[in-house]
């Protein structure tokens, strides 16, 4: 892998969203790898809906909770993903109002990847941002700079926040993953959070998965 | 700073009893504080509560007109039991005017203002500012912090336009904030990386609550995971 990749460089990005009080990271986490996806095969950034699947994905809990993979699959079945702007984000759970007929992005499949962050890595420069989750026990109080909690406070098993790998590299010496996430632009560094990456640092690694646009 | 309402205007003053619980704990501190500051060879105590009336500011402040009185005990012996002399020895030192603020959430309390005179004469007169009455003990320390913890919270509630129904929330709050100080401050002096952690727009909200709202514990349960293909390794550089 490159020894550094960030694909809010290379415009596979869209702006940083807010998910509000509901429990719907599954759901920024998927749309942001599918974003990424569609960008790289057709050559379009689209902001793309997650109020479609916190109101549609039957397989989910909307704002309770969900899994990636169940989102795919869910896509899979409705068809694609409208926009942003045609199913708007409301942050509460309300019933579907999915036409076809205002798909912009549709998927064909979803794959799990690897656990080896390097790995990751040469993925990640490769085919584009990905759908990961993890421990945010440090996110609730984190400002800037590069988060390296203890362990203790970062139970790789306690996986309970998606989000999105965007990039990856060093800073001072240090190596981190650019992670994209769905608290508003006022959270981090303008949204961002940055992770030491290399020691599988609050489970990372465990949930690393992308949709497939043929 | 202490004057302006934090979370709305304060309430009217409400009378007291010498019997309110608040009211002896509020006069014991600040015949504590007005002691350390006299040169006085024997401890004065509050021999009649003149007037006395609380109002929410913040917390409780307390202001108490008290009348006191020379005891038999010397200052060196810390005694709290001790006997006011006989009537007809009594002598009858001062009228104070103490205002005490205190912080139930926190356990501090702060002696606003003292103004005291000679029992004889008419008005008060203010014999002492704060700072000149305590030496810098450990207590004035923490009330130092508490009124930089106080500032901290209402610029946080500013920045993130944060509103509470009631005092009760908003004390409830500032006590969640206090904690979470607490922890980022925890996790920033454990951070092996280069992380800044601090006061967020989630600082008013316990582990419990910001997990419930904002995570997803969905996530750990592996069982519920749906079973995808593995994805083929990169294969350039």
């Amino acid at each position: 892998a490159p020894d550094s990749w960030d694909w809010r460089d290379h415009g596979a990005v869209t702006s940083v969203k807010n998910q509000g009080m509901c429990g719907s990271c599954w759901a920024f986490s998927v749309t942001g790898n599918i974003e990424g996806q569609w960008f790289l095969k057709n050559g379009t950034l689209v902001s793309l809906s997650e109020q479609e699947l916190v109101d549609c994905d039957k397989l989910d809990n909307a704002c309770r909770g969900g899994l990636p993979s169940n989102a795919y699959a869910s896509i899979e079945t409705l068809g694609g993903l409208e926009t942003e702007a045609d199913y708007s984000y409301t942050g509460h759970k309300a019933s579907c109002d999915f036409t076809s007929k205002k798909v912009v992005a549709y998927i064909n499949s979803s794959l799990e990847l690897s656990k080896d962050e390097k790995e990751i890595a040469a993925w990640l420069a490769e085919n584009g941002p990905v759908s990961v989750a993890l421990n945010a026990f440090a996110m609730q109080f984190y400002k800037k700079g590069v988060s390296h909690p203890l362990r203790i406070f970062c139970n790789p098993w306690m996986i309970d926040h998606a989000v999105l790998l965007v990039g990856y590299g060093e800073r001072k010496g240090i190596p981190f993953w650019a992670i994209k996430n769905s608290w508003g632009e006022d959270y981090g560094e303008q949204g961002y959070y940055n992770l030491y990456r290399g020691s599988k640092l609050c489970g990372i690694n465990q949930m690393g998965s992308s949709a497939v646009v043929n | 700073d202490l004057d302006r309402p934090l979370f709305g205007p304060p309430g009217s003053p409400v009378k007291l009893l010498d019997s309110d619980p608040g009211l002896k704990k509020a006069v014991l501190f600040a015949e504590e504080r007005y002691n350390l500051g006299t040169n006085a060879m024997h401890l004065r105590r509050v021999s009649r509560i003149i007037s006395a009336s609380k109002q929410l500011v913040k917390g409780i402040r307390y202001t108490i007109t008290a009348e006191l009185s020379n005891t038999q005990c010397k200052k060196s012996s810390m005694l709290r039991t001790c006997d006011f002399y006989p009537e007809s020895h009594k002598l009858k030192t001062e009228v104070c005017l103490f205002e005490v603020w205190d912080i139930p959430w926190q356990g501090s309390s702060t002696l606003l203002r003292q103004k005291c005179h000679p029992a004889a004469e008419s008005s008060p007169k203010e014999t002492n500012s704060v700072d000149e009455l305590v030496p810098p003990t450990s207590q004035a320390l923490q009330e130092q912090e508490s009124v930089k913890l106080l500032g901290m919270f209402k610029e946080f509630m500013v920045k993130y336009n944060k509103g509470y129904r009631t005092q009760e929330e908003a004390d409830q709050r500032l006590q969640i904030f206090h904690q979470n100080l607490k922890t980022a401050e925890k996790l920033q002096s454990l951070d092996q990386g280069s992380a800044e952690y601090g006061v967020t727009k989630f600082s008013d909200l316990t582990e419990e609550e910001f997990s419930s709202i904002y995570l997803n514990p969905l996530l750990s349960q592996r069982n519920l995971h749906r079973p995808m293909k593995p994805a083929a390794p990169a294969r350039g550089p």
